[in-house]
């Protein structure tokens, strides 16, 4: 059976704000080292990789892997039932045909179960290398999210390029382009969250889709900072990092020119 | 044209 007991119920409905626009349905996978989902969109060119650690739960138990296939947009009506300061409790068994999610108030003066129907999910698992990044950029979230927004309003497709003095976003549409530079700032007095820092062994630049960035943005409540991994012609990562828990990571496929 | 390719012809299937 699994079962696990997450004190800040707010962070299992800020996870599922950061999937909701991209995935419809997907498989939690539930293992000794915790629950994760690898999922792709619907047209493949973006994954989606959750992973929630053992340790960030205040009880876990799993005595095997369990596939726990589920409807997203089901799941999102019902983790709306919880308060945002709601204790989350998640119980399934070995072959589950439903999943129960029990929640209780901080004060202990409110329980609610609810029971969820699982679904088989026949999808595509990939295997993702443990890469080491061309280049990788720290920067605030909320920035990032500013930042695709602003692109989003121009154009279509952002251009990435990341040079040791920064990291150019551009864009072209109907009306015009737009540049918008971000330069590492490390020396400043600015706290750790606020800083931009760039690690690059060489310059590396793609176009990206901004309709998949734009929605890998609502991670920004999981994290004061976004981390972009870059290499030349392969998908970008964007990682959320969950504090004591694991993280949302977004692939992207780059754009191809024929 | 301009299109993007599926993550699969990037990372191997498990």
């Amino acid at each position: 059976m699994f079962e696990a007991r997450l004190l800040q119920g707010g962070l299992l409905k800020k996870v599922l704000d950061s999937i909701k626009d991209i995935i419809t349905e997907g498989n939690f996978d539930c293992s000794p080292n915790g629950l994760s989902l690898q999922a792709m969109d619907s047209s493949h060119v973006s994954l989606i990789d959750i992973l929630l650690e053992s340790e960030g739960f205040e009880h876990y138990r799993c005595d095997r892997n369990i596939p726990m296939g589920l409807n997203i947009t089901n799941l999102v009506k019902m983790i709306k039932c919880a308060g945002s300061e709601d204790i989350v409790t998640i119980k399934c068994e070995d072959k589950p045909d439903n999943v129960t999610f029990l929640f209780e108030s901080k004060d202990n003066d409110k329980i609610s179960d609810f029971e969820m129907k699982t679904m088989t999910i026949d999808d595509e698992h990939l295997l993702v290398p443990d890469q080491t990044y061309t280049a990788v950029v720290k920067m605030p979230s909320a920035e990032f999210q500013r930042l695709c927004r602003d692109m989003a309003a121009i154009g279509d497709t952002v251009n990435i390029s990341v040079t040791k003095e920064g990291v150019r976003f551009s864009t072209t549409g109907d009306m015009g382009t737009a540049n918008i530079t971000v330069r590492p700032n490390p020396s400043g007095d600015q706290k750790e969250e606020e800083r931009t820092e760039v690690q690059i062994t060489e310059p590396v630049s793609a176009g990206f889709a901004l309709r998949y960035l734009n929605s890998f943005t609502k991670a920004t409540p999981l994290s004061p900072t976004v981390t972009l991994g870059m290499v030349p012609n392969l998908p970008i990562v964007v990682e959320y990092k969950i504090a004591d828990m694991g993280h949302v990571r977004y692939y992207l496929a780059p754009k191809i020119e024929d | 044209v301009v299109g993007q390719m599926p993550l699969s012809s990037f990372f191997g299937g498990a």
